[in-house]
């Protein structure tokens, strides 16, 4: 490292620590977004909330690795419809980076509240603007449930991909039972849909275009 | 490999360790905190070209022996990483979400010569 050493590499005068610093950092950007096929570094303009991700990371397998030659997304909803009840909430996701891959297993996490007072049954549709105002909807996932928590839908992939938009919407519906029937008195607040414990979608993916994968392993 | 020393000339392992926070990138990678970036350097004389670091077996020590009585290098050989593994990293894409993925020969583990 002394002034007069050369660069036992290539001969040229070995840079001073300070340079030789700022070139490695440099030199770890590039690595870092070459790796992750970003042309620079993302602007996030709408960070989840801290208690939300770190429940969220605490939902996921504690220490998986991520799926071989794939990538694991944790996408939390925004929620848009009625405020009076969850229960007709259409929870958006923006899934830009996930459009380009191969979607192969996708969960949706709820969170009932404690205070269910009985049966409750939940269907998911996913919602598509279609050329009219109504939009449509495809019934993914049916559930019923008599325990408050986290609840993970598992949702067929199938049926998630396809469009193009980014925007994935999935519409919320659901009721109390009593007995095989529908109560008659319905609850304002089932699901918790907008506070730390927000719906979240997890998301396992992998390079859509074929030989990507083994070009990756190499 | 023998990790570099300042007064190391022939081919070694050069450690840097680079922290996100550093990088000012701690707000959208999550985990880890940093990570080794290392980089191969050094001379690879004739009697080193071939040789795999630490990997060298008295196979390759007697090839080696061979190579430098052998007075025409055949060319020049280059100090390379000859063992690397993936980094996993856990950071917010441009919506907003957690993407965990495991970007392959990131960090670098070994360097010999070619």
């Amino acid at each position: 490292q002394g002034a007069g050493a050369a660069c036992p590499s290539c001969g040229g005068p070995t840079p001073a620590p300070q340079a030789e610093r700022a070139l490695v950092l440099e030199l770890a950007k590039q690595q870092i977004l070459e790796g992750l096929h970003l042309t620079s570094r993302p602007r996030i303009t709408h960070p989840p909330p801290q208690a939300a991700l770190a429940r969220a990371l605490r939902r996921l397998q504690p220490g998986s690795v991520a799926p071989a030659n794939g990538e694991e997304v944790i996408s939390f909803a925004t929620t848009t419809g009625p405020s009076t009840s969850a229960c007709s909430s259409v929870l958006t996701f923006h899934l830009s980076t996930a459009q380009s891959h191969h979607l192969y297993h996708a969960r949706l996490w709820l969170h009932v509240f404690p205070t269910l007072p009985g049966t409750l049954f939940l269907r998911i549709f996913r919602w598509s603007p279609g050329s009219g105002h109504q939009g449509s909807r495809t019934l993914l996932a049916e559930h019923q449930t008599t325990a408050p928590g986290w609840h993970a839908l598992t949702l067929p992939s199938s049926g998630l991909r396809g469009e193009e938009s980014p925007v994935l919407k999935l519409q919320l519906n659901c009721r109390l039972l009593e007995g095989n029937t529908t109560s008659a008195q319905q609850p304002r607040q089932l699901l918790d849909t907008a506070g730390d414990q927000r719906p979240f979608l997890e998301l396992k993916i992998r390079p859509s275009e074929p030989g990507a994968g083994r070009a990756r392993r190499r | 490999t023998p990790t570099c020393e300042p007064e190391t000339p022939l081919c070694c392992r050069r450690d840097h360790y680079v922290d996100f926070q550093e990088l000012g990138w701690r707000d959208w990678i999550l985990q880890p905190e940093g990570y080794q970036l290392n980089y191969c350097s050094g001379q690879c004389p004739p009697h080193l070209a071939g040789s795999p670091g630490i990997a060298a077996s008295f196979h390759s020590a007697v090839f080696s022996l061979l190579k430098a009585n052998n007075p025409w290098p055949l060319g020049t050989s280059c100090c390379v990483p000859t063992a690397r593994r993936p980094l996993s990293l856990l950071y917010l894409d441009r919506d907003g979400n957690v993407v965990k993925t495991d970007v392959p020969d990131m960090v670098v583990e070994a360097c010999g010569c070619s």
